[in-house]
């Protein structure tokens, strides 16, 4: 480590965090490798495509609402296993997820990514960008495809995911953290053991630049998802009260 | 703490992902 900014930690300590970060993921990943590999022949056929394509706007957007607020659960199990975490005061615990658990989620989403088909998993199969046509989002339906594809290229190992996840949910710039500086070095501790990892898989000094690279990425995937709703919103205040997963509209409501 | 109410849930259960 270098300059006063960074913690000491010794090689031991790193490992350690690894471990536990690696761990507390492949426990709360949601699919598993395989059976999403399993499943990459399965994509949706014409006429489901098109009956996704049929359902009246806000049907598909609680659809979605409700599997993105599945995804989350699991981020949160996620966040809870990752030491230190638990021991942020309950503010910064609220202010991390809220900002950071769906970038988690559109970070899982390449694990559940065919590169081959351009097909995600959702709802049971693959499916391609087609099927969300109704929800009138297309640049940030394209957009989050984009990210997949762009994490896809890295091929990263379910460890280093599980590191970059991390250091992506303890960004310590996020707005209203009350320790700051505890975040702080959370983060970077992170950092330093997805460096680690990646110096031991023998990868380049550009694949942490390329990962730094995805955090503005991120931000705006998730500043997009924000204004789309708040758009559909406007038109479906009532959808959105009546039908939308009550933890969905207490991350994303204001 | 109202405003956020199910993450504190979340946040304090012990819940596993099974149980989700």
């Amino acid at each position: 480590s270098s300059g006063d900014m960074s913690p000491t930690v010794s090689m031991d300590e790193l490992e350690h965090l690894a471990q536990n970060i690696s761990k507390s993921h492949m426990e709360t990943c949601q699919y598993l490798q395989e059976e999403l590999q399993q499943s990459t022949w399965q994509t949706f056929l014409q006429d489901e495509v098109e009956c996704y394509q049929s359902k009246p706007k806000e049907v598909m957007w609680q659809l979605c609402a409700v599997k993105i607020t599945e995804a989350i659960q699991y981020v949160v199990e996620f966040a809870k296993r990752i030491d230190g975490f638990m021991e942020l005061c309950q503010n910064d615990q609220i202010v991390l997820l809220k900002a950071g658990s769906l970038e988690v989620v559109f970070i899982r989403m390449c694990r559940a990514f065919d590169t081959q088909n351009n097909t995600v998993y959702f709802d049971g199969k693959y499916a391609g960008p087609e099927v969300f046509k109704v929800l009138g989002c297309d640049d940030l339906i394209t957009s989050a495809y984009d990210f997949a594809k762009s994490m896809c290229s890295l091929h990263l190992s379910e460890d280093e995911l599980a590191l970059f996840s991390a250091f992506i949910l303890l960004s310590s710039d996020r707005s209203w953290l009350q320790e700051k500086s505890k975040v702080e070095k959370l983060q970077q501790k992170t950092q330093l053991a997805l460096q680690h990892m990646l110096q031991k898989h023998q990868r380049g000094e550009e694949i942490l630049t390329k990962l730094i690279c995805k955090v503005s990425t991120l931000r705006g995937l998730c500043s997009r998802h924000t204004e789309t709703l708040s758009a559909f919103r406007a038109v479906y205040p009532d959808i959105v009260r009546a039908h939308f997963p009550p933890l969905y509209k207490e991350l994303f409501g204001s | 703490k109202e405003k956020h109410k199910i993450l504190h849930q979340l946040l304090q259960n012990s819940t596993s992902p099974v149980d989700l």
